[in-house]
């Protein structure tokens, strides 16, 4: 068991090594065990932001934060794909620019692993698959409405 | 292997039994604050064998069935969820190109499960999403609000993602 | 001091009344003090929506919680105005018809509260009073650009 | 009275004096993830008398001064913030049109405090604000991803809101 984990670790910061700089540019994180003994330690995440000092996570801001856990999924999807991933507004303290990057992102995983995925921001709407509408016309019953891309996208203009 | 079908029964929000079809590739549901979206999440989490009632956001686990004021008296939650297993990953359901799995919960408290139609116990259940890799409390599962969740966890915690994977 | 709390309570709970069901059409939401001692109770919150049997709040979605909580901020405001009004990001839950319920609410306190806030969501700085851009130009250091409301909004499309 | 000028000199994100003209009705702040746009708001704060590092989202007080790759050296953090005073609310401040709070903190951990220009303790700032009404901890400011606070806190500290009121 040891093994496996230090082997998982290695092949997640691999992934990480590619992904996050795809979302801060120029930017390094690398997850790291907190002691010696695999099995009993803890597991941190190191990150280097060009020209700034990280001294701890809780310096980065709502945004970034996200971002960074999602720069984790995707590495953890690329390291062993998952059947399915269900995120529910994930993308939420997301500005425009990022809110793109985060869909197409995900599109990196879709080949080996189902998105299913609950937004209210217009960016990431125009950028998946399929889409499904969900209304409460009669008050406290909820209703499922098969959407078109363009259908939804001209109510929102 | 990926979802294919969603069958929702007086389950929260859901009175009439509603059916929503899933593909491959990154699928949105979309609809205005309160009309049910993060309950068709509960419902596929429920599914998948979910036991707490925090996780999945009520009190009891008898709040999943709806009430309202519906004159339709519902006594029971129940919802489907349909997988493509082709190619097949289980040895016990090699000949099946897709698996059924139904969860069921009566007001009286008792709950039914059916894989492929026969009846069996949420221990088959579990047991059966371990060998598909699926688990509702995964690293791939994010409900609302928790984003930020894996990295304000402690660092033992957190461990616990990178074991899943292992 | 018990005499204050049940006046203010009183008071709370009328403008509640006014303004709950400006949100949530035809819902009613009241506080409610949980023991007889008013110095010693807690305060709950009891709502009713039209046809749906809310038990208890954690039934509400994610967007319906921060109405509830901006229904009674604004309440709060109109019984006694503070000198300002400072929210981080409390739109990120809501759609786009409520997040324009939410700044058209926030006019209402305005006359004698002032209000900062910090959002992404373009419904609600197209209807602000000001606007304040803030970048990160040079890695690290943040700089505070003065917009122009049309400005940003070229921007955006 | 409402805020008319805020600046910020070696807090957080901001090693250059920036200058923030504020005027009465709503005001947004807009800007990419992280920018500032939050750190701002703890200027704010903190200026008000915050003395919590977690709710200034820091570890230790010194975090709170600029730490980068800037070759200029940041030896302290100041926020200096002025308010309208017309009409007067505070008696011993009745022929002041503004009122001028500074706040600062030096690396050795020295922290100094002026009310229109003048020296005095934390003390005073506390005993300033409570007599305009203003308080950082009060139901007025809602944090970042706290909106659903209130809901979820317990119903005797909920209460507390209630008492700020009264
Ligand atoms: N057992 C139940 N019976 C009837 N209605 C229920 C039940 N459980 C939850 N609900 C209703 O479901 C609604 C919430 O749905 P949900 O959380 O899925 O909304 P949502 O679409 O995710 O909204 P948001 O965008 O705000 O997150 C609530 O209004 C609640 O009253
Ligand atoms: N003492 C400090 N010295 C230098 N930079 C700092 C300091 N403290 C915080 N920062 C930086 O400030 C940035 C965060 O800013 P802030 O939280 O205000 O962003 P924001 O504009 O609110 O973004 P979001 O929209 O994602 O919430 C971080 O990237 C962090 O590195
Ligand atoms: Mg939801
Ligand atoms: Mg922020």
């Amino acid at each position: 068991a040891t093994e496996q984990i230090l082997t998982t670790l290695k092949e997640v910061n691999l992934k990480l090594r590619e992904i996050f700089p795809l979302i801060f540019t120029k930017g390094q994180a690398e997850l790291y065990l907190t002691e010696e003994d695999p099995l009993t330690s803890g597991l941190d995440l190191r990150i280097e932001l060009p020209q700034r000092e990280i001294k701890h996570l809780n310096m980065l801001s709502g945004g970034e934060k996200a971002l960074c856990v999602i720069a984790l999924l995707i590495s953890f999807y690329l390291t062993k794909p998952g059947p399915f991933c269900i995120l529910d507004e994930v993308d939420a303290p997301l500005d425009d620019k990022n809110s793109l990057k985060f869909i197409r992102l995900l599109h990196k995983i879709k080949e080996h692993s189902q998105i299913i995925l609950v937004t209210h921001n217009h960016n990431v709407i125009k950028e998946v698959d399929n889409l499904i509408g969900v209304t409460m016309e009669e008050r406290g019953v909820s209703k499922v409405v098969r959407l078109k891309l363009e259908s939804i996208y001209n109510d929102i203009k | 292997m990926h979802i294919k079908k969603l069958e929702i029964y007086g389950f929260k929000s859901f009175p009439y039994k509603i059916t929503l079809p899933f593909s491959k590739g990154v699928t949105a549901i979309v609809g205005p604050n309160g009309s049910g979206k993060s309950n068709i999440l509960d419902a596929i989490k429920w599914v998948l064998g979910e036991q707490s009632p925090k996780r999945l956001r009520v009190k009891e686990i008898s709040d999943l069935i709806y009430s309202g004021n519906n004159d339709k008296k519902i006594d029971f939650a129940e919802v489907k969820i349909v997988f493509t297993h082709d190619p097949p990953l289980i040895e016990k359901y090699k000949d099946y190109e897709e698996i059924t799995v139904i969860r069921r919960f009566y007001r009286d408290g008792e709950g039914e499960f059916f894989i492929n139609n026969k009846p069996c116990r949420l221990k088959d259940i579990h047991f059966l999403f371990l060998g598909l890799g699926v688990n509702p409390q995964s690293y791939g599962v994010i409900d609302q609000g928790e984003v930020n969740k894996f990295l304000e966890v402690t660092s033992k915690e957190r461990k616990r993602f990178l074991e899943d994977l292992a």
